[in-house]
């Protein structure tokens, strides 16, 4: 009684009523039942101090140590109906998420607003979605190679030398094109993008994805300014709000493969919609 | 005629080493967007004449441009004049769907739209399913600033719902959906929750 279900079709997911926080996703034809959570934090860029005077900027990522979480506890309205079911939850003033099931689909579509990212504090903010599972994956996970092949990569490790990682983020962060995934015995679980991105599994179970970042400082390597796109209107500037979309995808083990390729075509090629006013019998003439 | 000389250049130099990995600098940045957004709209003009063309009888070497359609590439925002422009009486808003990937594809579409009281039927005058979602003020405050941001001018009135319903596209086809207004005498057809509900 502590959780709502949502979900028009074999797809469902569970939030907590008190917390309204993601609490499980399950599949009801395949029977793949996951618990999962999912949170937005950010990471402080650093602005030297801790890396040997490198700050975080444009070419290199550094974040001052673990994430900062935005919300444990987010109000959360639910929208129902037979084509899609909707969760909005505003995590805080700058972030505000719409989770949508849509019927016949296999996936979680997530739409995140992400923005504009405050730096009052003068400390710059880099922004991730992390989501939190008990699968076992044993360091594991796996990234597109531009688009292509997904490859496997190991945290804290690389196959052709050895690697010493003094970074813990940064060092296991990967470029997403098209999205990453990660098993355990049973189940897969996979994230497609909508744009290019970096990602990273810090803990096994974990999958995170960098949604927006907003620094202070140039990071000395070459491009002379931090990343601090502004936009202004009436002379009133703020820095970037972004939408965008991934999606979240549960598994039996081998079978997400097929999912992958399929919807990942689907994002990079959506369905293109045009109109007109017209009389309908007039345009069928035609 | 329209081409897609602007979009191929955009292409090309947006493929420096700066602008994949975004450490251009800013007025470099603003640059290549201002670039790929005159090729897109270049290439929007090209689809919607050739949507034109495919969608009715070929006339000789040439086809009928009086019919004219348009696009939303700011859907993401809920603004989309075309769907947002009230239905006169004995009009339709026809949407033309492309499929630009080779597999029949049944998805649903959303589109923001001022009335509740639509029906949406396919070409052989099926009346589809639809559901109506009120737009959330996040949304609507994003819109208002950044359409003043785009385009200089003032949002004007939000919309207040996104229309859904399933499309269904043959491969690297196209299908086409009328959306009227309904007999309900401006009252809803649709149950929905108004976006202050909990």
């Amino acid at each position: 009684n502590d959780t709502i279900e949502v979900g028009p079709g074999q797809l469902k997911m569970s939030f907590s009523i008190a917390s309204g926080q993601l609490k499980r996703m399950y599949n009801s034809k395949t029977g793949v039942d996951v618990p999962i959570q999912q949170s937005y934090l950010w990471y402080a860029s650093s602005s030297g101090f801790y890396s040997d005077e490198q700050n975080s900027g444009a070419y290199i990522f550094v974040p001052q140590g673990e994430p900062n979480i935005l919300s444990r506890s987010v109000p959360v309205e639910i929208i129902r109906g037979p084509l899609v079911e909707e969760v909005r939850q505003q995590f805080s003033p700058w972030v505000y998420q719409v989770v949508r099931l849509f019927k016949d689909r296999e996936h979680a579509e997530f739409e995140f607003t992400v923005g504009p990212i405050p730096v009052d504090d003068s400390v710059g903010k880099e922004v991730i979605t992390r989501l939190t599972t008990n699968m076992v994956t044993d360091k594991a996970f796996y990234t597109d190679s531009n688009g292509r092949d997904f490859l496997k990569r190991v945290r804290d490790y690389r196959q052709d030398w050895n690697l010493s990682v003094n970074e813990p983020q940064a060092g296991n962060y990967y470029p997403l094109n098209l999205g990453i995934y990660t098993t355990d015995k049973k189940t897969e679980l996979s994230v497609l993008v909508d744009r290019a991105t970096g990602a990273a599994s810090i803990k096994d179970g974990q999958l995170e994805l960098m949604l927006h970042r907003r620094t202070i400082l140039d990071d000395s390597r070459g491009v002379g300014e931090p990343l601090d796109e502004r936009v202004c209107v009436d002379n009133k500037c703020q820095g970037l709000t972004l939408r965008g979309n991934y999606y979240v995808n549960i598994n039996q083990l081998g079978s997400g493969a097929r999912w992958r390729r399929k919807t990942g075509q689907e994002i990079y090629s959506p369905l293109l919609l045009a109109f007109a006013h017209e009389k309908r019998e007039t345009w069928i003439a035609s | 005629s329209p081409n897609t000389y602007s979009l191929g250049d955009a292409l090309g130099i947006a493929q420096h080493h700066d602008a994949v990995t975004g450490t251009a600098k800013q007025h470099t940045t603003n640059d290549y967007m201002k670039r790929l957004a005159a090729g897109s709209s270049e290439a929007e003009a090209v689809v919607n004449s050739a949507l034109i063309c495919l969608g009715q009888k070929q006339l000789g070497d040439h086809c009928e441009q009086s019919k004219i359609l348009s696009q939303c590439p700011l859907l993401n925002i809920s603004f989309c004049p075309p769907t947002e422009q009230d239905i006169q009486e004995g009009n339709s808003l026809v949407m033309v769907v492309y499929n630009p990937l080779g597999w029949i594809r049944n998805d649903i579409v959303r589109i923001p739209v001022h009335d509740a009281d639509l029906v949406v039927q396919d070409i052989s005058g099926k009346t589809i399913e639809t559901q109506f979602v009120a737009v959330d003020k996040v949304t609507n405050n994003i819109s208002e600033f950044y359409v003043k941001a785009n385009l200089g001018l003032p949002r004007g009135q939000f919309p207040k719902y996104w229309l859904l319903f399933q499309v269904s596209v043959p491969q690297l086809g196209w299908n086409t959906y009328f959306i009227s207004k309904g007999s309900g005498g401006g009252k809803r057809r649709s149950k929905f929750l108004p976006a202050d509900s909990q």
